[in-house]
């Protein structure tokens, strides 16, 4: 099972289309390292991201560089998944 | 039995399948399991019809699942399989529906990647088809549809998450699914489910023009909208897909329209910023019974506004 210990999912806020068009350009910068939840789309609409904790410092650094204001909407996603994991097992031994 | 099975919990495939034998066992007089096809690993692709009788009448389609990691569609499509035998008979307007029309569940539409969403890899989202020669694994099966192929929305690169696949239907999965629904030629209402971001749309997602029954759909959309939010207080956008959420082409709904579904809607189920694809088991049945009601609504609708 692939283990994602680390990594986060960031939210950011593109003010106008310009952002958006940066937040796109990291597609092509980072190939198959982020991986958008919510795609870049439109400016009322926020974007979230998963990125590989290999990549936080360089994709946090892109951000900041350019003036997009993000937040972290799961600090580590590893955490959560070892939440999921433990309650369906939990649930198999009630169910049986 | 279906008795100790607990809906408030995840469950990896085979879990759902036994699950789908015993149910349908429970409830053979109105429930029965039709295979439709078999995934790119031939792991079989069911549907489960709810019908009282008689041949090809109208019917409502729904669909969970066609993006492996959103899990909270594959459980809220279970919790609803389960509600639609237990409101038979109780519910007036899903005993209508019912007494007149057969609605058909496709809860697992990605079996090969929800099986790998399990084993290897809990947040992949495309199918697990490979071809000679091309190094990624997988095709998006929401930008495989015959309907605005290969438009704004979708990508050719196979590494890309919204790869479109080689060519319309090229996927099982969905060929599976056009096969049947064009074959069946009854099906009236079509509503394809994913998470997250609180959402209810309509076509179209590969353009921005408006489809001719722009205003009937957004109507339905807001009391569906409007429905799911007063059982816990859930707030939905709605509208068109390309305007309320981004162009998208090659996608299902717009394949069913193009093919004379009208009633053609697409969910983004809960959250808005938490969780994402990892929202909690705890949150499935308050998300399964808030759908509940924006699906009755839009199958009411299509009960009473034949065509």
């Amino acid at each position: 099972q692939m283990n994602f210990t680390g990594d986060q999912v960031l939210r950011v806020l593109a003010k106008n289309e310009e952002q958006l068009s940066l937040l796109r350009d990291l597609e092509g910068l980072k190939p198959q390292k982020v991986d958008f939840w919510r795609g870049p789309a439109r400016p009322s609409l926020p974007v979230d991201m998963r990125v590989p904790f290999s990549e936080l410092k360089d994709v946090k650094a892109y951000l900041g560089s350019h003036g997009l204001a993000y937040s972290v909407m799961i600090k580590d996603i590893q955490v959560l998944l070892d939440e999921e994991r433990e309650a369906m097992a939990k649930s198999r031994r009630l169910e049986r | 039995s279906t008795s100790s099975f607990s809906y408030a919990s995840y469950h990896t495939l085979e879990e759902i399948y036994s699950w789908i034998d015993n149910f349908v066992a429970e409830h053979s007089d109105i429930v029965s399991k039709i295979r439709i096809g078999h995934s790119f690993e031939n792991r079989s692709i069911v549907v489960l019809k709810f019908s009282t009788g008689g041949p090809q009448r109208r019917a409502i389609w729904i669909d969970t699942g066609i993006h492996s990691r959103e899990w909270i569609t594959h459980a809220t499509g279970i919790w609803t399989a389960k509600k639609i035998v237990t409101e038979y008979g109780k519910d007036r307007t899903l005993t209508d529906l019912l007494d007149a029309m057969d609605i058909f569940m496709e809860i697992v539409t990605n079996p090969d990647g929800f099986a790998f969403t399990h084993s290897m890899n809990r947040l992949w989202r495309k199918n697990k088809s490979t071809r000679p020669g091309i190094f990624c694994i997988g095709v998006d099966l929401n930008r495989n549809w015959k309907s605005g192929f290969g438009g704004n929305g979708s990508n050719n690169n196979p590494c890309s998450e919204t790869y479109r696949g080689p060519s319309p239907q090229s996927e099982p999965e969905v060929a599976a699914i056009v096969d049947f629904i064009t074959s069946h030629g009854n099906i009236k209402a079509l509503i394809s489910i994913h998470s997250y971001s609180q959402m209810l749309m309509y076509p179209y997602g590969h353009s921005s023009e408006p489809v001719p029954n722009q205003k009937e759909l957004n109507d339905l959309a807001k009391d569906a909208a409007q429905a799911l939010y007063e059982v816990h207080g859930i707030q939905y956008i709605y509208g068109s897909i390309s305007t309320t959420l981004y162009v998208a082409s090659g996608i299902t709904v717009d394949w069913a329209y193009d093919n004379g579904i009208k009633f053609s809607f697409t969910f983004e189920l809960r959250d808005t910023g938490r969780y994402g694809f990892l929202l909690p088991a705890s949150q499935i049945i308050p998300t399964a019974q808030e759908t509940w009601l924006a699906l009755r609504t839009i199958m009411e609708h299509t009960l009473n506004h034949p065509y």
